[in-house]
C-alpha cells in the first residue's frame, strides 16, 4: 500500500478534484485506491456523494486516536475507490493535539496498523490535504511514502511552491526520512494564454524530472461534476480533464514502477 | 476607518485578487485604503510587489504584540494605498498564540489604537484572510465592522458558505456583536457556462440583498497581472476584470453610505 500525499498550501490549485479523479482512474485499472479526506471542508468526501452525518466515524475521529482506520473506511459510487471521509471538526485538531506527544506521527501511525490489518488490500492511498501547512499537512507529509503536488499554472500558485518544498524538506529531515516528491501535476492550463506557459517553463526548470508529461487543461466538465456527485471521469469520460486524468494515472504507474 | 475581512476558508476564490483590486478602486476614488495581509502565503503583498525581507516588520509582528500597526505600514506604487505585509512566519501565529488570554482580540486592539494614533487618515482597512478559519481569520472577523465574501462560481465554494456563515455568526455572538456581512461578490464568472449561472441563482436565494450586483468575470488580465507586480487595474485599466473591480468599489460605497 502506497500512501501518496496530495499537498499544496495555495488555496484552489486541484488538489481535491485530482485526489477524486486520479483516484477514480487508478481504481478502473483494476487497483484498489482509498481517499484519505484530511480537510475540514470535506470537498473530497461531498465531491463523490459521500455525506458523513454525526454518527459517522470520520478522519477526524482517526486523527484524534479514538477509532481506527478500518472503523472509518466508507465504499463509494466507485468500484475499488473507497473513503475515509472528512468532517468540519477536523479544524479544531490543531488545537486538539496541542502539546500531545508525537502529534505529527497520528496518521502515519494509524495507517501502519491498518495496513497489517486490512481485510482489503489497498495499493493507494490517497490524501487530500487542506490549503494551509498546518498539523493536518504534516501529519499527511509524515504518513505519505511520497508527495504529489497539485499546481495551478497561474503566478500565486508558482510563488508558494519554494514554502512547499521547504516544509517538504523540513519533514523529510525531522518527520519521516523516506518523503520525496513523486512528482508535480500542472493543472487548470489553459493553453490560449501565455500564462500557463510561463508557469509551465519556470516549474520545469525548478524541478527537472519531476513534472507530469501530462497536463490537465482548464475544463468545465471538470468543474461541473462535484455538483452531480460524481468524479469527471464518470460524469463525463469523453472530456478534456477526464481524458488527462486517466492519461495521469497510466503515468503515476509508470513512475510507481521504478520505485 | 472602516475594516472589512475579505474572508473565504474555500481555497483560491479571489480573496487577495479582490483586496489588491478593490484596493486599488477605492484609493483611485481618493479614498486612503490600508490592506492588512494576514496570509503566511502573502500574496496580497508579493502581488503589488511588497516584498519584505527579516527587518522588516510585517503584521505577524503586529499579532504577536511585537510591534504597533503604525511601524509596519508601507506605501505602495499605487497612491492612496498602504500595505502591512504578510509573512510566511505567520502560520506560527496559532501554536504561539495558543493559551494566552484575548488572542481573538489582537488584531481588533492594534487597529483601534492605530485608528486613533494614524497620521494617515484611513477610510478602509481591508484585511485580506488565508484560506482557513483558524485564529488569522478569526482575529480578522473580530477586528472587522463586516465581511466581504468572494465566491468563485463553482460547486465546492458554493458548499462551503454554510461553514463560512456558521463562523461569522459564532464570532458575531461571542467576539463581535457589530460583525455583519457587508457583501457576497461572485468571482470568475464565465457567463458561458451554466455552472456560474446555477450558483449565482443559488447564492443570490440564500443570500438575499447582500449578493452584489457587480460580478467579477473570468479574465486573464487579472491572473497575469500579479507577475508584473501591479493590480490588474493598472497593469490593463480596459480590460475586463479591471472595469468590474472599479465598478465593485462604486457599489460598495454606494452601500457604505447606508451604514
Ligand atoms: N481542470 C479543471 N478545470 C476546471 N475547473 C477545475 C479543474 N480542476 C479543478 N477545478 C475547479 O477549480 C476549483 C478548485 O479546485 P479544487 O477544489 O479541487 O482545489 P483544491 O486545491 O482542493 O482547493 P482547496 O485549497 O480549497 O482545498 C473547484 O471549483 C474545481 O471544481
Ligand atoms: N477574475 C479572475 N479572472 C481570472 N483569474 C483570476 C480572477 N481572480 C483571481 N484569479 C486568479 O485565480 C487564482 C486564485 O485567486 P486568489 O489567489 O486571489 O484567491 P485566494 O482566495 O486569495 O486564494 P487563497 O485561498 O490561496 O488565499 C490566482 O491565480 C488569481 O490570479
Ligand atoms: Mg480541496
Ligand atoms: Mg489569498
Amino acid at each position: 500500500m502506497r500512501a501518496l500525499a496530495i499537498a499544496n498550501q495555495k488555496g484552489g490549485v486541484g488538489k481535491t478534484t485530482t485526489a477524486i479523479n486520479l483516484g477514480t482512474a487508478l481504481a478502473a485499472t483494476g487497483k484498489h485506491v482509498l481517499i484519505f479526506d484530511t480537510d475540514p471542508q470535506a470537498n473530497a468526501s461531498t465531491g463523490i456523494d459521500v455525506r458523513p452525518d454525526n454518527d459517522t466515524v470520520t478522519s477526524y475521529d482517526v486523527l484524534v486516536g479514538a477509532q481506527p482506520v478500518a472503523k472509518a473506511v466508507l465504499p463509494t459510487k466507485v468500484p475499488n475507490l473507497w473513503i475515509v471521509p472528512g468532517h468540519v471538526n477536523l479544524s479544531g485538531v490543531e488545537m486538539e493535539l496541542m502539546g500531545t506527544q508525537g502529534a505529527q506521527f497520528r496518521l502515519r501511525d494509524a495507517l501502519s496498523a491498518f495496513r497489517a490489518s486490512s481485510e482489503i488490500k489497498f495499493d493507494y492511498v490517497l490524501i487530500d490535504c487542506p490549503p494551509s501547512l498546518n498539523v493536518l499537512t504534516v501529519n499527511a507529509l509524515t504518513a505519505a511514502d511520497a508527495v504529489l503536488v497539485p499546481l495551478q499554472a497561474e503566478y500565486f500558485a508558482l510563488e508558494g511552491l519554494a514554502q512547499l518544498n521547504a516544509t517538504i524538506n523540513a519533514v523529510k529531515q525531522n518527520l519521516n526520512p523516506a518523503l520525496e516528491i513523486q512528482g508535480v501535476v500542472l493543472t487548470m492550463y489553459d493553453k490560449r494564454t501565455a500564462l500557463s506557459d510561463q508557469v509551465a517553463q519556470e516549474v520545469r526548470t525548478h524541478f527537472p524530472d519531476k513534472v507530469y508529461e501530462t497536463v490537465i487543461p482548464r475544463n468545465v466538465r471538470v468543474s461541473e461534476a462535484p455538483s452531480h456527485g460524481l468524479p469527471a471521469i464518470i460524469y463525463d469520460q469523453n472530456a478534456a480533464g477526464s481524458k488527462a486524468y486517466i492519461r495521469l494515472a497510466k503515468e503515476l504507474i509508470e513512475r510507481e514502477r521504478g520505485v
